[in-house]
């Protein structure tokens, strides 16, 4: 694997805040989960009904759907598996050529 | 040799620097090879010249790709530019006109280390690669550590979040040395691009403030033609304006810094996609993503000879 498979189960959420109220309630969960922002570069940057691209470890993946289920802020998984997509990217076919 | 060369897949850093040299071996009526400096561990910063020989000082366009290093789609671009540049000159007419009137500084990978770190060991590095004495976090935000209002909204003076702005202005050597040749040659330089992943958007001054830029007519133009240029060859819809308005406060930023030392314009593109993908967009989408951002980038240049 590439990366030694270190990004297995990791998931990238897609989070749409409708709110001021759900911007805080975000910024709060997600100061306490650590999570790699993709969009905006960092929490401060998050405003209302801007999406927000975090990537979230296998291990706090769980977590972070039941809190934001809780707080019932929309959200989607648009990549369930960070690890697969590592390696659709670059697939076998191209690294192959270029080793 | 350039004509194995897969321009349609992602290369890591030695793979880029040797095709660079074989550009600048291969088309030497077109290409010079230089380096404007070193980064933080030592790797040459290097910097293509495309453009006909000829009148000295022409006006010019600065274009970097992989500023941050997860966002690979920017030095796959950098590359097509070269490619296509070299390839349809004297076949393509506006390209030809392009090359024969202005000077292209193409410098495909901005933060080496970054690069390199994102290919062998963290895939969504973003930052340099720089040592902080006092935390153990690696790496600044090269496109927040420009003197610029620096260190201010957007920016984070904590090194170990994605945003650090750095211990000071410039402190980076990547983002010195490419100050410092812009500072050299900016009466020549008309225009600076800086290619960036993923929104699909075209963004230009001001990040730092919500204000108009004195030449705004000019530079919103030039955008709009920029991305209808995009979008006629997929169909592909980018938005574009100020940075701060259509994306959010940021401080620190090549763009503004370019402005501000007077290239007048100044563009940042954020490339696709706007969330399918990500960072990780499939090898099978550089054809077209580089096909229509070069579209753009040709908008935007053909627009310098003309007057405004």
């Amino acid at each position: 694997y590439q990366y030694n498979n270190r990004y297995a189960g990791d998931q990238i959420f897609r989070i749409t805040p409708t709110s001021d109220a759900e911007v805080r309630a975000l910024q709060k969960i997600l100061g306490q989960i650590k999570v790699d922002f993709w969009q905006p570069n960092s929490a401060s940057l998050m405003h209302q009904n801007a999406t927000v691209d975090v990537h979230v470890k296998r291990n706090d993946t769980q977590d972070l759907h039941a809190r934001l289920k809780l707080e019932g802020i929309k959200y989607r998984v648009f990549i369930s598996n960070l690890q697969n997509e590592i390696e659709k990217q670059s697939g076998y076919r191209s690294s192959r050529k270029r080793r | 040799s350039e004509s194995q060369y897969d321009y349609e897949v992602y290369h890591p850093l030695e793979e880029i620097q040797n095709w660079m040299f074989e550009m600048n071996r291969s088309r030497p009526e077109l290409v010079t090879l230089f380096s404007v400096g070193k980064s933080y561990e030592g790797r040459p910063l290097y910097v293509l010249q495309l453009g006909k020989r000829g009148r000295p000082q022409k006006k010019s366009v600065w274009i970097d790709c992989g500023v941050h290093a997860r966002e690979w789609i920017g030095p796959a671009f950098c590359q097509w530019f070269v490619k296509e540049a070299l390839s349809s000159y004297k076949y393509d007419s506006v390209m030809t006109r392009l090359l024969n009137h202005l000077d292209f500084f193409i410098m495909p990978v901005f933060n080496v280390d970054g690069y390199r770190f994102s290919w062998n060991t963290d895939r969504f590095w973003r930052k340099t690669r720089s040592k902080n004495h006092k935390f153990h976090c690696r790496g600044v935000d090269a496109n927040r550590n420009w003197k610029v209002k620096w260190c201010d909204e957007g920016a984070s003076s904590h090194p170990c979040d994605d945003t650090y702005c750095g211990p000071f202005p410039e402190s980076e050597p990547e983002v010195k040395a490419v100050a410092k040749f812009l500072r050299k040659h900016k009466k020549r330089m008309k225009a600076y691009i800086s290619i960036h992943a993923y929104a699909q958007m075209l963004l230009y001054p001001y990040s730092y403030k919500y204000a108009a830029i004195p030449n705004f007519n000019c530079v919103e133009s030039a955008a709009q033609n920029a991305v209808t240029a995009l979008h006629s060859a997929y169909g592909v819809r980018y938005r574009y304006g100020p940075a701060s308005t259509t994306l959010y406060v940021s401080s620190g930023s090549s763009i503004d810094w370019a402005y501000r030392n007077g290239i007048p314009y100044a563009f940042a593109f954020e490339l696709r996609d706007t969330g399918h993908f990500g960072f990780l967009l499939p090898e099978s989408l550089i054809k077209p993503t580089c096909t229509e951002t070069l579209r753009a980038v040709k908008a935007i240049a053909s627009g310098l000879l003309k007057k405004c």
